[in-house]
């Protein structure tokens, strides 16, 4: 389960202060699906930030699966991160002149995942979001959306057991959302939790539980009947 | 009026060859409103990048406002992209360490306006998307649809004769979405040739024309009545 108790994240001080996420109260169980909606600026990409142990809270605390987040050193996070979580980030943060392939390949590298199974699991990985023809091109080769599907390819190649996912299909035709939103069902079938920040109504429908947000609060919190 | 004819834009060589435009003849006449659609990989970015003298064709030509762009040398083209066109990169584009209002002002910088008034317009831009109490944030000091605002701003800044929008509004809520779309509906409305690429049916419906590409060309142009 995620726990977050008072969170909140300022940025900046004194007058320019900005309070990105201004107090926050939140248990998602594990296995859960939800979206967070909210308007630009609300502070969604912030909250994820500390879902991920991106980005420490200004204030309150988060429990991991029962770990006290606040209490684990940079290395004990960074290892967290790369074992339990995938990240699909708002501008995919693909590493430029490396290929689709090895951009993929990276979190299984800092895994100990050894070389002929790695490349193996990353290929199965960038074929599950179609780009199995595209897996030499760099990032600059691609188009918006082929960057898209690369970096939630390699969100799930270490099948993570919490995916945070930022705007996963903003860049996306219908056809290709379809495909990645079956792809999230699939996950959440297979148990693993997954949070969706998204601003289109239809993504959100695929989620059993939806989150508001504005000005850093979570003003909403509304639960689907029946999933 | 812009006017494609037998338009191609290959990409590498030989075996791996993409064609990302397979051959596409269009006219748009001055003051239109045209929304390109299409799968995720079929060449919308890629025509957008011919269109607005970006990028050269592998063959066919291209006439903007009666010239050729294909006789026109490096330095005439980035002049006329500076004079006539404004653009909304499908991943913003925005100078990293530099403020939102310099990232505005840069267009204007190229185009020799001084100080004191490209100051005053790039603020006014900024305004406009709602982004008053942003302007010395830096890209990275900005939400995702806060960036794509900034990008939006610095399209516009020049009051360019053609605005090319790739998925203007990704990473934008409802609320901003639709400001959005009235700030365009403006710019039509003064007179100026509009672009926009977009997976959004609700977006492209605010345009008097839609074009829907597959595998590098257009596949259907369909006008709406009364508009
Ligand atoms: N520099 C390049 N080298 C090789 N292939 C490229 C290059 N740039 C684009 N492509 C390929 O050309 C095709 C069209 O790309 P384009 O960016 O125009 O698509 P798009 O319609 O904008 O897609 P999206 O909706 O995902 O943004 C894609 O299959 C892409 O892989
Ligand atoms: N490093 C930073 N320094 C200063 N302010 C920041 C920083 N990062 C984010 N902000 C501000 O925090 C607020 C929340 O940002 P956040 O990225 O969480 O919004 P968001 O809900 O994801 O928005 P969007 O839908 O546009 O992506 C914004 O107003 C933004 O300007
Ligand atoms: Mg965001
Ligand atoms: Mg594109």
């Amino acid at each position: 389960a995620l726990e977050l108790r008072g969170i909140t994240k300022v940025y900046g001080q004194g007058e320019t202060a900005v309070q990105a996420v201004a107090g926050v109260d939140l248990v998602v169980e594990h296995g859960e699906h939800v979206a967070v909606m909210g308007a630009s600026g609300s502070g969604k990409s912030t909250l994820m930030h500390v879902l991920g142990c991106l980005d420490t809270p200004t204030s309150g605390t988060y429990r991991l699966g029962g770990l006290d987040t606040g209490a684990l050193d940079d290395r004990r996070l960074a290892l967290l991160r790369n074992r339990r979580i995938g990240f699909v980030f708002q501008s995919f943060n693909l590493i430029p002149r490396t290929t689709a392939l090895a951009n993929v390949e990276l979190p299984l590298a800092y895994a100990g995942v050894r070389g002929k199974v790695r490349k193996e699991r990353a290929q199965a990985a960038l074929d599950r979001v179609g780009l199995a023809n595209r897996v030499d091109h760099l990032p600059s080769q691609l188009s918006g959306g082929q960057q898209q599907r690369v970096a939630i390819a390699r969100a799930i190649v270490t099948e993570p057991l919490l995916l945070l996912a930022d705007e996963p299909t903003g860049a996306l035709d219908s056809h290709s959302t379809e495909e990645v939103l079956q792809l999230f069902d699939q996950l959440n079938a297979e148990g693993r939790t997954i949070v969706v920040i998204t601003h289109e109504e239809e993504v959100a429908a695929r989620s059993g539980r939806v989150l508001r947000m504005f000005d850093g609060k979570v003003y909403q919190d509304e639960r689907r009947v029946g999933r």
